[in-house]
């Protein structure tokens, strides 16, 4: 995080805002209820208080307006430049602006005023951006389903203006580090030729022609997938790449979610009730094999046949020995299963039952 | 068939005004300049450009690669990434 150079702050906690004008592309109750939540994100983890008031002079004075609006720092039209604010300070000190050449919205679509003011309300306050993606105060807009502060916007804030007098302290949501040697994954899956790593809200993947590992959120790419995936795997020969959470799955060809989905693994694929998720699940592309990791055992799907092979469940250790009694995620890659355990990966060699090599988790990252 | 989202592309003219017009919002780089000023500006387009990608965790090349243009053009925050 990075807090506002001179470090300007309110001396009075108990801050006044005021929503001078309205969009017309929201009901105004949903723009109340954007605003009133963004403040409250601040509020709920610092000892400071917002409230409305409709008319005078607040010390945050919201509003929304277009192109070159008098104050040095003209808008954009649509894109680009969505909103900004000044730091916190007397006259427009405080205050922010959203440009209404934009389109607000209260949901997925771009652009969500109340993930926008979360942000604004961040500066308003005295943070400047931060340089993690998984903060609300990173400079770009991203949209991941859910507006939260981030552990890095909370220890922000609270650098400014101490914690909340709440007896337990919220905590917020760290952005994985590639090269924590402690990093472990939810799910990975070959996709396309490439191999994409995912945790929390995140994906992570590595591209051979730009060394930085590429970390964004999920959402970029499937918005409508869930955060915390549990497991993937591809099925090459269709395109297609099935991500789990839970007892429901989703099928993705690219960048697009396929319709009908999200669908129940017993029904699909002839899983007991007695299954609530999967941990793990990786298809061998020449047999059309899928092995699916459910705690201690594994189960055996045929894509061709579309139903389970006989004499499954097993224990892991019967078609893998050594791996261990529980996977966290699997991907093949040259004929190699790559099993994933906490710290730990092995690369496992499926012709002849055994580990070739253990390495650690985040190998593949070049730290 | 379109390869899974990779981002390439010749930098074309029109980045070259977006990079200059990035920087200047974001990155105090200054507009104005004579001549003799514009190429020290180049110069400086370069170290702005570098404090842009070390920001964004990107290659640190001081060039507008793919990465570096992919980000210039996602929508976000008026307000500067370094201090005026």
């Amino acid at each position: 995080f990075v807090l506002t150079p001179g470090n300007p702050r309110w001396e009075n906690t108990n801050l006044t805002y005021r929503i001078e004008n309205y969009t017309p592309d929201l009901s105004r109750a949903d723009v109340d209820q954007a605003i009133e939540k963004a403040f409250q994100l601040w509020s709920n983890v610092t000892p400071l208080t917002f409230t409305k008031v409709s008319e005078g002079q607040a010390d945050i004075m919201i509003s929304f307006v277009r192109g070159d609006h008098r104050d040095n720092s003209p808008f954009d039209g649509p894109g680009g430049n969505l909103a900004h604010a000044f730091q916190p300070g007397a006259g427009i000190g405080g205050d922010a602006h959203f440009d209404d050449d934009e389109w607000w919205t209260s949901n997925f679509q771009d652009y969500n005023l109340y993930r926008v003011a979360a942000h604004e309300f961040g500066h308003s306050l005295g943070l400047a951006h931060s340089t993690d993606i998984g903060a609300l105060m990173y400079p770009s807009y991203t949209f991941s389903g859910d507006v939260q502060l981030s552990q890095d916007d909370i220890d922000g804030i609270q650098a400014i203006y101490g914690p909340s007098q709440n007896p337990t302290q919220p905590v917020g949501p760290q952005t994985p580090e590639v090269c924590d040697s402690k990093l472990t994954f939810d799910a990975i899956t070959t996709i396309r030729g490439e191999v994409m790593f995912f945790k929390d809200r995140f994906y992570m993947r590595t591209n051979p022609l730009y060394p930085e590992v590429e970390l964004n959120f999920i959402s970029v790419f499937w918005p409508q997938l869930p955060n915390g995936l549990q497991a993937a795997y591809e099925v090459a020969d269709r395109d297609e790449v099935r991500f789990f959470k839970g007892n429901k799955y989703w099928a993705v060809k690219g960048q697009d979610v396929l319709r009908g989905y999200p669908r129940d693994i017993y029904r699909s694929f002839g899983f007991p009730r007695t299954v609530k998720s999967i941990d793990a699940a990786v298809s061998e592309e020449d047999t059309g094999k899928t092995y699916f990791f459910v705690a201690n055992k594994c189960w055996r799907y045929d894509e061709y046949k579309q139903s389970m092979d006989a004499g499954y469940p097993k224990m892991i250790a019967e078609d893998f020995p050594g791996i261990g009694n529980k996977v966290d995620a699997v991907f093949q890659k040259g004929g190699f299963f790559y099993f994933f355990h906490g710290r730990r990966q092995y690369k496992f060699d499926p012709k002849t039952k055994r580990i070739l090599t253990l390495l650690k988790a985040n190998s593949w990252f070049n730290c | 068939s379109h390869g899974f989202p990779a981002a390439t592309s010749e930098t074309q003219e029109q980045d070259v005004e977006m990079v200059k017009k990035y920087l200047e919002n974001y990155y105090n780089l200054n507009s104005n300049g004579k001549k003799v000023e514009r190429q020290r500006n180049g110069g400086l387009v370069t170290e702005k450009l570098k404090q842009m990608q070390k920001f964004f965790g990107l290659r640190v090349t001081g060039k507008p690669d793919a990465e570096t243009l992919n980000v210039m053009k996602q929508p976000r925050c008026g307000v500067p990434d370094v201090a005026p």
